[in-house]
């Protein structure tokens, strides 16, 4: 564990709280992709299952459960309980254009053709393109609030310090999964347009962000 | 199965 990977953690872990707080607070899930949630919670379920095989530590256990269980919740709020404010209309994203490609994917390239792990290097794959039915909805509607760009800020901070997390294991351990690192570069990229808009914009003192 | 890789990371 280093510093990178750590704060990596906890920075996909803010990101998460900050959207279910969000929704809590607020009553709402305007501006929300349920799809691209609906994903996420996928993406755990199918990486996490070795929650049942093996274990690796009690923080890597504990943030497992805290993931799975926060990605569930944020589901439950957008199409359960709050279901009258979620903007489907708005939430269009064909997401079996993004499901159907990654699962065959993940059946040609993985480390070892077990159930497992490919259900894990499905969940690496999808991971990385989870977050496009959000950004597609943003681009539809031309605007996201200014928590929901907070929430993409400390997602997308996860994933580019995952990359240095990457690089430093590469040095001091020796340690390279090619899955992981090429997923995470393609998703770090997703996010690099929405961070240029961040900070930009978010400078300028205005609470909206245009991706148009 | 033998050799199967532990994932460490979240």
């Amino acid at each position: 564990m280093n510093i990178f990977r750590l704060t990596g953690d906890l920075s996909h872990l803010a990101a998460i709280i900050i959207l279910l707080l969000k929704i809590w607070k607020t009553r709402s899930c305007a501006g929300i992709s349920g799809k691209s949630q609906v994903l996420f919670a996928l993406v755990f379920t199918t990486r996490y299952l070795d929650l049942l095989t093996s274990f690796i530590s009690l923080y890597n256990t504990t943030m497992k459960i805290i993931y799975i269980g926060c990605a569930y919740a944020t589901v439950y709020l957008i199409y359960m309980k709050f279901k009258a404010t979620y903007d489907g209309n708005h939430d269009t994203f064909r997401v079996e254009f993004l499901v159907v490609p990654v699962g065959g994917l993940a059946f040609l390239v993985n480390h070892d053709f077990s159930p497992l792990e490919i259900l894990w290097t499905f969940s690496i794959y999808l991971e990385s393109v989870a977050i496009l039915p959000q950004l597609f909805m943003i681009s539809k509607t031309g605007e996201a609030e200014t928590i929901t760009t907070h929430y993409l800020f400390f997602l997308g901070l996860y994933r580019a310090l995952y990359l240095i997390n990457w690089i430093w294991r590469f040095y001091f351990e020796g340690f390279f999964d090619m899955i992981a690192i090429v997923a995470g570069v393609v998703q770090t990229i997703l996010y690099c347009d929405f961070f240029y808009l961040y900070v930009t914009k978010g400078e300028s003192g205005s609470n909206k962000i245009n991706p148009a | 199965a033998e050799g199967e890789a532990v994932h460490d990371e979240l």
